[in-house]
């Protein structure tokens, strides 16, 4: 069969190919931060990555050209997209769990932040808090503190985002990986617990920008 | 700089991209699909050391003039990248996140005799 297929004459076969793709693996995983591969603990659905990146690409045309990126090149930074884990355990607030991966003795410097729901407001007398709970071992019912609060003056359906900053920095700067925020409404009667906890294909997600802070200083090889 | 050729040993970069469905990858990097891992192989000869172009720094080339005026034999020059860019990586991380970074001087550009 191989001698069917036009070889390419410049392409490098057999061992040389398997080494270089060895490198260029361990090379992608020292630069990524990773030990390893990551095994997905779960599919996301492709619609909902989809949304969620159109979301991230709209957030960066947002961005100011040249924003803090470029000034501060030596620092690498991560967008990162999570979507939360729904809980209804304790109405008629609703439970939103997002677990985060990196690795504990790294100090992440957190630049923006912002919680996306698809809700459906039909009159425009709902007010919804956004709360931030305890350590996720204590789940419902832990201390909570008010990351933010706003009526939603505008009808229909749609997604809407709401800052977190800079209350939830501290997290960030905290050993914790898994953050844990609890959504209240007040208003109309519309239930909005119940709304996005029963919506799968618009599943609530985090968009969150960080900078890695390197340990010391880093002096340019000359 | 030289791409690689059958017909030259001068220092060149040789192209090689790997596919991250052929080493299975494919399921956690969302974009890009695959990775352009050049690199830079040949020979460096004294007459092309630190040739415009093919230096890294215009202080090597005038350090590498002076050996080669000098007539010293020892000192040789090396095949290296002089020119590289970051690579964008969109990928899910083990809990499922959506992550995206851009990973600085990933990928080599250029090569030139230092």
């Amino acid at each position: 069969a191989a001698a069917a297929e036009p070889r390419c004459p410049s392409c490098p076969a057999g061992p040389e190919r398997w080494l270089l793709e060895e490198v260029a693996k361990k090379q992608l995983l020292e630069k990524l931060r990773l030990r390893d591969r990551p095994r997905l603990a779960h599919a996301v659905p492709r619609a909902a990555v989809t949304r969620a990146l159109r979301r991230l690409q709209a957030g960066g045309a947002r961005r100011s050209p040249g924003g803090t990126g470029d000034e501060e090149e030596e620092e690498q930074s991560y967008e990162i997209i999570s979507f939360a884990e729904t809980d209804l355990t304790s109405p008629p607030t609703l439970g939103l769990q997002f677990h985060f991966s990196q690795a504990q003795d790294q100090d992440l410097r957190i630049l923006q932040a912002r919680l996306w729901l698809y809700l459906r407001v039909p009159r425009s007398s709902l007010t919804l808090r956004i709360f931030l709970a305890a350590q996720s071992g204590a789940g419902a019912g832990g201390n909570l503190t008010l990351l933010g609060e706003r009526r939603l003056s505008t009808t229909g359906s749609g997604w809407r985002s709401f800052p977190l900053l800079p209350a939830l920095q501290g997290f960030f700067s905290g050993q914790s990986r898994s953050l844990r925020l609890e959504l209240e409404s007040r208003g109309d009667g519309s239930d909005v617990a119940a709304q996005l906890n029963a919506s799968w294909s618009h599943q609530p997600f985090l968009v969150a920008k960080v900078k890695v802070r390197e340990p010391g200083h880093r002096v340019a090889k000359r | 700089s030289l791409r690689c050729s059958q017909n030259s040993n001068l220092c060149c970069r040789k192209d090689f991209y790997v596919d991250f469905r052929d080493i299975g990858w494919n399921d956690w990097i969302i974009k890009p699909e695959g990775y352009q891992i050049n690199y830079c192989v040949g020979q460096c000869p004294l007459h092309v050391a630190g040739s415009p172009g093919m230096a890294s720094s215009f202080h090597t080339a005038v350090f590498n003039l002076v050996k080669a005026n000098s007539g010293r034999a020892s000192g040789h020059s090396c095949c290296v990248p002089t020119r590289r860019r970051p690579l964008s990586v969109l990928y899910f991380d083990r809990n499922s996140n959506i992550v995206k970074t851009d990973i600085p001087d990933m990928i080599v550009d250029a090569c030139g005799c230092s």
